[in-house]
Formats: C-alpha cells, sequence, structure tokens
C-alpha cells in the first residue's frame, strides 16, 4: 500500500493570473510529485494540491517566495486513510 | 449482506461487494432490474451497468454513472444508494414511478472498476484507468479527456505521466468506448449525468469552448431548479453554469461528448465537499450526499421525460 505519512494539501489562493502562472509552474516539476486535487485554472478559484512530505519545504517556501498565499486543509493525508480504513474493516467486522 | 436491505450504505465498499450488492438487488427485483455487461476493463473486469426498467423496447432512457474518476469514492458509494432507492420508491413516489412508466434508467456504478481496485489495494489516490502507454512507465489515461470532443485540444494532457492525459488517441480506453458504444448502439439515451467529486457543482456544455451551447438557456434554468431541491435537503451549497465558466478548459470531456451525439440534458455533477476532505469525504457522509444528490437527479430526470425531443 502507498503511504501518505506527512503528506499535507495545501488550499492555493492565487489572486491574479501572474500568480496562477507561478503554481503552472509548479504543476510542470515532475520531481516533486505533486497531485492537484484542483487544477489551477484563473484567480480567485481556489487550487488545492497534495503535497507528499519530502518536497512540502520547497513548496511552500516557493509559494512564500513569490507571495501566493495558502493554508493546510489536511494536515496528514495518512491519518484521514488510516480512519477511513479503520471504520471500513470495523463495519465488516460486524 | 443477505439482503440490500442488510447492505450497510454508509460506509465504503470494494468493487466485490458492489458487484455481490448489484447482483442481490437484481435477484430480489427482477421484473424491474437487470445487469447488463457492456465490455471488459483493461485488467479483464466485467464493466457492468443496471437497467432499472418496467417494459418496452428500446425507451427512451436516462445514463447515469458515477466513479468514472476511481478516487472520488462518495461518488461509488452514492451510485450503490441511488440503485437501492429505485428499486424502494418505483410504485411508492409519483415522480419517479412516473419516470420509470415512461423511460428506463442505466446505471453504472464503478465506471473505472481497475482504478477503484487500485484505491483499494494500493494508492487510494488513484485517479485515472490503468492502462499501458507505448513507451512510457507511467500508467493510466484519464477517462474524462478520452472522449472523442474536442480531443487533444488545451485542457488535457499529452504527457503520459500527467493526472489529465489525454490518452493517445480518443475512445483509446475500454472503460470510455465500452460506453460510447453502448450509447450509440441504444440510440435513444435523452439524459447522461456523469458523477463526480469534489466541489460541489453541477456542470453542464461546453468544457472545451467558452461558446455557449445551444441549449444554454435551457439548461442553465434546469441546473438552477436541480440545485434549488438539491439545496433544500440538508442546505448545501451547489454552484452552477459551463464546465469552462465555473471550473476550468477541460477538452475531451464526458458531456462534450454526450451533447454533440444530441443528448441534450447532458450534466456533470461534482458531489460534497468544497475541500476541507475532498476525496477523502467521511463515510458518514455518504447518505447525507446521496439523499441531497437524488433529489437534483429527480428534478433533471423529471424535466426529461416531461419536455419529449
Amino acid at each position: 500500500n502507498e503511504n501518505f505519512v506527512g503528506h499535507q494539501v495545501l488550499r492555493i489562493s492565487a489572486t491574479d493570473e501572474a500568480q496562477v502562472q507561478k503554481v503552472r509552474e509548479l504543476e510542470e516539476l515532475e520531481h516533486l510529485k505533486l497531485d492537484f486535487w484542483r487544477d489551477p485554472a484563473r484567480a480567485g478559484l481556489p487550487i488545492d494540491v497534495r503535497v507528499p512530505f519530502p518536497t512540502i519545504q520547497s513548496v511552500k517556501a516557493f509559494l512564500e517566495y513569490h507571495d501566493i498565499s495558502y493554508e493546510i486543509m489536511i494536515e496528514d493525508v495518512q491519518s484521514l486513510l488510516d480512519e477511513e480504513k479503520q471504520q471500513m474493516s470495523a463495519f465488516q467486522a460486524r | 449482506a443477505l439482503s440490500t436491505d442488510a447492505f450497510n450504505y454508509a460506509t465504503y465498499h470494494t468493487l466485490d461487494e458492489i458487484y455481490e450488492f448489484m447482483d442481490l438487488l437484481v435477484t430480489e427485483h427482477p421484473q424491474l432490474v437487470s445487469k447488463i455487461q457492456i465490455g471488459s476493463t483493461f485488467e479483464g473486469r466485467p464493466i457492468n451497468v443496471l437497467k432499472f426498467s418496467t417494459g418496452g423496447t428500446n425507451r427512451p432512457a436516462i445514463w447515469i454513472d458515477t466513479g468514472i474518476h476511481s478516487r472520488e469514492w462518495v461518488t461509488q458509494a452514492s451510485g450503490v444508494w441511488f440503485a437501492k432507492k429505485i428499486t424502494k420508491d418505483y410504485g411508492q413516489e409519483p415522480t419517479l414511478t412516473a419516470i420509470l412508466d415512461n423511460m428506463d434508467i442505466f446505471l453504472e456504478i464503478v465506471t473505472n472498476p481497475d482504478g477503484f481496485v487500485y484505491t483499494h489495494k494500493t494508492n487510494r489516490m488513484w485517479r485515472k484507468t490503468r492502462s499501458h502507454t507505448e513507451g512510457s512507465l507511467c500508467v493510466g489515461v484519464d477517462p474524462n479527456r478520452n472522449w472523442d470532443a474536442a480531443f487533444g485540444m488545451p485542457g488535457a494532457s499529452s504527457n503520459p505521466c500527467s493526472e489529465t492525459y489525454r490518452g493517445k488517441f480518443p475512445n483509446s480506453e475500454v472503460e470510455v468506448k465500452s460506453i460510447v458504444d453502448f450509447v450509440t448502439s441504444h440510440g435513444n439515451i435523452k439524459a447522461f449525468i456523469s458523477i463526480h467529486s469534489y466541489s460541489q457543482l453541477l456542470l453542464y456544455p461546453y468544457g472545451y469552448t467558452s461558446e455557449p451551447a445551444p441549449d444554454k438557456e435551457e439548461l442553465d434554468q434546469l441546473a438552477k431548479s436541480a440545485v434549488t431541491a438539491l439545496t433544500s435537503l440538508h442546505g448545501t451549497k451547489f454552484k452552477y453554469g459551463s464546465i469552462i465558466d465555473t471550473i476550468y478548459q477541460a477538452s475531451g470531456s464526458t458531456i462534450d461528448w454526450t451533447y454533440s451525439q444530441g443528448i441534450k440534458y447532458s450534466f456533470t455533477f461534482e458531489l460534497r465537499d468544497t475541500g476541507l476532505r475532498g476525496f477523502l469525504l467521511p463515510a458518514s457522509q455518504i447518505i447525507p450526499t446521496a439523499e441531497e444528490t437524488w433529489l437534483a437527479l429527480l428534478t433533471i430526470m423529471d424535466h426529461t421525460v416531461k419536455h419529449p425531443y
């Protein structure tokens, strides 16, 4: 099973087209292994992205450097998956 | 579960469990429900569709699919709930009864079975199909960019490693081609509703161009009514509009193709939530999500029956 320990989901708020473009640049960087849950479309629309633990600091630094605001929507993806799995197992056992 | 009454609708299920549920439902309601296999997936699994019909030959029909993106688990779970709801309400609830007395309903609960199994066994975050692309180590195609509608235009990727990879050619994915073949050979589908999550949106064509669809006014009015019905149950707010205006440009998408085939009432839902949990929606929200979505579906289906074309 793939592990998502420490993966975070960030909500990025790009205020203008230039910031949207900057986020698109991130999307092109395959080595960051970003998973866009909501793609960068246009200014004003939220962009949600799952960021793996090893790249989280560089992604946040990139956003801060470019003055792009973000918030953490999911602190640790794996803990939610564990919860989900536990609940399914509990129902199956019942 | 020994019967679909005992089935747990408030938890997420595996493909095997959902397929067993479908068989059980057919056994319990042989006069109303049948199972059709419209194809086999890349990895060889059956692609099953439930047909709800009260008789007639090649009646006008409504198509509903859930789970074309495998990680959007609340959609497959809602599909299961819809199936049960149809069997419970036929003959009891006047709107659904009138719909089924005039039209058939086709429901494909797990539209991307290989991807769905992969989300359970290996990677909960998997979205695409599981097909292989020659010359690439990356697996899968986005089945919502693989349709023959502005295929290859902006709004999809040509990179096999991208989550929105469109595939080598239109209908390259058997999961897509099977629906295309079914819809074209049926020839009498009047509404086509494809269900995704998340974002709380009800969308209509187009995704590839900002040109308004010829039926935009009617679709917009209908979307407004459907969203009003949805919101009336739990207060969940939905936005509505064309794909390109509401979210982003997307080419090769499902409902752009169905609309191009003359299926006027072509809609895409994006169910709960707006990003707090995203694809990891707690199972406690399955039933409320399905219940409210059902009201919107009923509005669209009712309109379809009452406005023949």
